[in-house]
C-alpha cells in the first residue's frame, strides 16, 4: 500500500 | 507552492470576484448558467470535505471556505433575490446538467485511488468540475449578445485551468510530485473545453467587437 499523497492543491 | 499555482488560483478567485462583481453591480445575472453554478457548488462541497479532517495551511482553508461561500451565495442569489433572479435566462439554461452529476459519480465509483467516501467523492469533484463549464459555454453560445463581464468570467476560468497545468508540470520536474493520472486527464479535457472559448475571445479582444459565439 502506498502512502497516500497529500491533496495540497485547490 | 510555485507561480503557476498561485496565477491558477488568483484567476480562480478573479473570475469568482467578477461573477459576484457583475451580478451586484448590474442586478442581473443574464448570460450566467445556473446549471454550472450549481455544478460548482457541488464541486466545491465534495472536494473539501478534508476542511473537516486536515489542516493542510491557512491560505488552502481560506480559499476553500471562499469558494464554497461563494458558489453557494451565487446560487442563492439566482435562484432567491427577488430582483437578481428574474434575470436569469431559465428558457436557454436548457442543459440536462444531472447527466453530468450520473456520468461523474459513475465514473468516480469506478475509477478512484481509493474505495472511500473521501476518496470517491473527491474523485467525483475532479471529474465533475472537468465538465461543470458545459451548461455555460451552451448558454454563451445561444446568447447573442455576450457581455464584457460574463466573457471575463469564463476567460479567467479558463486561464485557472491552463495555469494549473503548467503548475502540474512544473512540479512534475522540480519535486517528482506525480499528481495522479485523474486530475491529469480531467484537467486536460476541462482546458481542451476552453479552446474554442479562447479562440473566440481572442478574436472579439483583437478586432474591439463584442465576444459573439458561432452557433
Amino acid at each position: 500500500d502506498v502512502e497516500q499523497e497529500q491533496k495540497d492543491e485547490l | 507552492m510555485n507561480v503557476f499555482r498561485f496565477a491558477g488560483d488568483m484567476t480562480h478567485l478573479f473570475s469568482v470576484l467578477v461573477l459576484l462583481l457583475k451580478i451586484y453591480a448590474t442586478k442581473s445575472c443574464s448570460g450566467i448558467s445556473l446549471k454550472t453554478q450549481e455544478l460548482y457548488a457541488l464541486v466545491f462541497l465534495t472536494r473539501y470535505l478534508d476542511l473537516l479532517t486536515d489542516f493542510i495551511s491557512l491560505y488552502n482553508t481560506v480559499m476553500k471556505l471562499v469558494f464554497i461561500s461563494s458558489s453557494l451565495a451565487i446560487v442563492w442569489c439566482m435562484r432567491a433575490h427577488p430582483v437578481v433572479r428574474r434575470t436569469y435566462d431559465k428558457d436557454q439554461d436548457t442543459f440536462r446538467h444531472y447527466t453530468l452529476v450520473a456520468g461523474s459519480l459513475v465514473l468516480a465509483l469506478l475509477f478512484h485511488d481509493r474505495f472511500t467516501i473521501r476518496e470517491v467523492c473527491w474523485a467525483f469533484s475532479i471529474y465533475l468540475e472537468a465538465v461543470a463549464i458545459l451548461p455555460q459555454l451552451v448558454l454563451l453560445q445561444r446568447s447573442r449578445n455576450v457581455d464584457n463581464l460574463t466573457g471575463q468570467y469564463v476567460f479567467f476560468l479558463g486561464a485557472y485551468r491552463a495555469f494549473y497545468i503548467l503548475n502540474w508540470i512544473y512540479r512534475y520536474f522540480t519535486e517528482q510530485h506525480f499528481s495522479r493520472w485523474i486530475p491529469w486527464i480531467a484537467g486536460l479535457v476541462q482546458t481542451g473545453l476552453y479552446a474554442d472559448f479562447f479562440y473566440y475571445y481572442y478574436l472579439s479582444w483583437k478586432n474591439n467587437v463584442k465576444l459573439q459565439l458561432p452557433a
